[in-house]
């Protein structure tokens, strides 16, 4: 993948050359990243920045990356005629005797706008969801949680490529998690499920029955409201 | 209403049933509530058919979804429903094979109950399990608890779940309705979802429905 020293990504402008060592997790974390699309759509790696710590289970990066997609040219596909995007994303990939993984992915439009947050609107909060900095700590953690939750709900996967691709979608299934709970106003705990492994769409999709708000369906009379007993 | 209510200490609800990977839920709710309409007027509690509805209900869309409003239409005009044990449950559609002589229940109607919590508590009280659709927003890494998300991240106009309510009644002055999933005993208080009740979270309140069994 290129790997300009020049970011355009708005926020990377001060970036400098990445460290040679860098180089092969961020391609790792790009081929994650592209996983499953087709040549002509996958994302193009055009900075990155980054540092590497020593674990016990090996080597810790973590990785902030430009990447730009494509235009999307399909009318079938796209929702909306739009240029390149840039993104910026952390990646956070655990090295283990030359074999990586990715514990981490997090991505946004460079050009997003956040509100500032005192007023309680839907894109505030969806903002608030969807971002925020997890510590090195917690994905190492995490990395043992999910071996639980592997045992627990009695999971196995197609391929390592899968299971990496599941931890990815679990540790960011924790975070969300963890901010629905900090934003509940009931009693409620929030955490690990039979469908932490899900992504929110795979859910979605799976679980839910979209016609509930596409039809009315058909109109039925209205009861009798019940007298005093 | 009475300050608390609960249909499953009078034996008026079957055990959490799982609806695996399909969006049948529309199925689960309106069957749940037909087994609590029968159980009061007849004084039986059969465990009903979500799977006759899955191959039978052409107006409905099997596991891509459905609503209660047409699954109710479909009972009515198929002739009732047979249990479960004659019309086991698969996950997925299948050809119809519903046979009028198994039908074991059958209803006369259906209706659509008000948005007014109160009247909706009072309603469950007298007449039984209420079939209704929620935003299901955090449900999928719901553990245990009353639920009460903020409203614009759980907003009444995308509802995207059906389920049953099956009683009411507050934890620690906390106010809740106590609902019936169809995702297994594995999830949620034993399989039951615990939401804040007179609020009109998550959109509770708004597609409120039972079937007329006379």
């Amino acid at each position: 993948a290129p790997a300009p020293t020049k970011p355009r990504g708005a926020g990377a402008e001060a970036w400098g050359p990445p460290s040679p060592a860098l180089l092969e997790p961020a391609r790792f974390a790009l081929e994650m990243y592209n996983r499953d699309r087709a040549p002509g759509t996958q994302a193009v790696l055009r900075a990155v920045r980054g540092r590497v710590r020593q674990a016990d289970q090996g080597s810790l990066y973590s990785l902030e990356a430009s990447l730009e997609e494509p235009p999307c040219n399909d009318p079938t596909v796209c929702q909306l005629p739009v240029s390149k995007k840039t993104l910026l994303c952390s990646f956070e990939i655990l090295d283990e005797l030359g074999k990586h993984m990715l514990l981490r992915r997090d991505c946004s439009p460079v050009d997003t706008k956040v509100t500032d947050g005192k007023n309680q609107t839907l894109s505030s909060v969806i903002s608030l969801l969807n971002k925020g900095p997890l510590s090195k700590d917690f994905s190492m953690q995490m990395l043992s949680v999910f071996k639980n939750f592997l045992t627990t709900y009695n999971r196995t996967y197609e391929s390592k490529e899968e299971t990496q691709w599941r931890l990815s979608i679990f540790i960011n299934n924790m975070v969300r998690a963890q901010k629905i709970q900090a934003l509940d106003q009931g009693t409620a705990r929030y955490g690990i499920t039979k469908f932490s492994d899900l992504t929110e769409e795979e859910f979605r999709t799976i679980y839910l029955n979209p016609l509930l708000r596409e039809d009315p369906g058909k109109k039925m009379r209205v009861a009798k409201p019940v007298g005093d007993p | 209403a009475p300050p608390e209510w609960d249909w499953r200490n009078k034996g008026a609800v079957t055990n959490v049933k799982n609806q695996g990977m399909c969006g049948s839920c529309w199925a689960f709710s309106v069957t749940g509530n037909v087994e609590g309409q029968w159980f009061l007027k007849q004084g039986t509690l059969l465990s009903l058919s979500e799977q006759e509805l899955l191959d039978c209900d052409k107006m409905d869309k099997a596991c891509l979804g459905g609503l209660p409003s047409n699954a109710y239409s479909a009972i009515k005009n198929l002739g009732g429903l047979e249990t479960e044990e004659d019309y086991s449950y698969q996950g997925q559609m299948q050809a119809c094979n519903f046979s009028a002589e198994k039908a074991k229940v059958y209803i006369n109607d259906s209706v659509e109950l008000s948005h007014n919590e109160q009247k909706l508590a009072a309603w469950l009280a007298k007449k039984g399990p209420i079939s209704v659709a929620i935003n299901a927003f955090g449900m999928q890494f719901y553990r245990h608890g009353i639920s009460r998300p903020l409203r614009p991240l759980c907003t009444p106009w995308l509802i995207d779940h059906a389920v049953l309510i099956v009683g009411y009644g507050n934890r620690s002055d906390i106010p809740f309705w106590a609902i019936k999933n169809s995702w297994g005993t594995d999830w949620g208080e034993q399989g039951y979802y615990y939401l804040h009740r007179g609020s009109g979270a998550c959109g509770v309140n708004t597609m409120a429905s039972s079937a007329v069994v006379e």
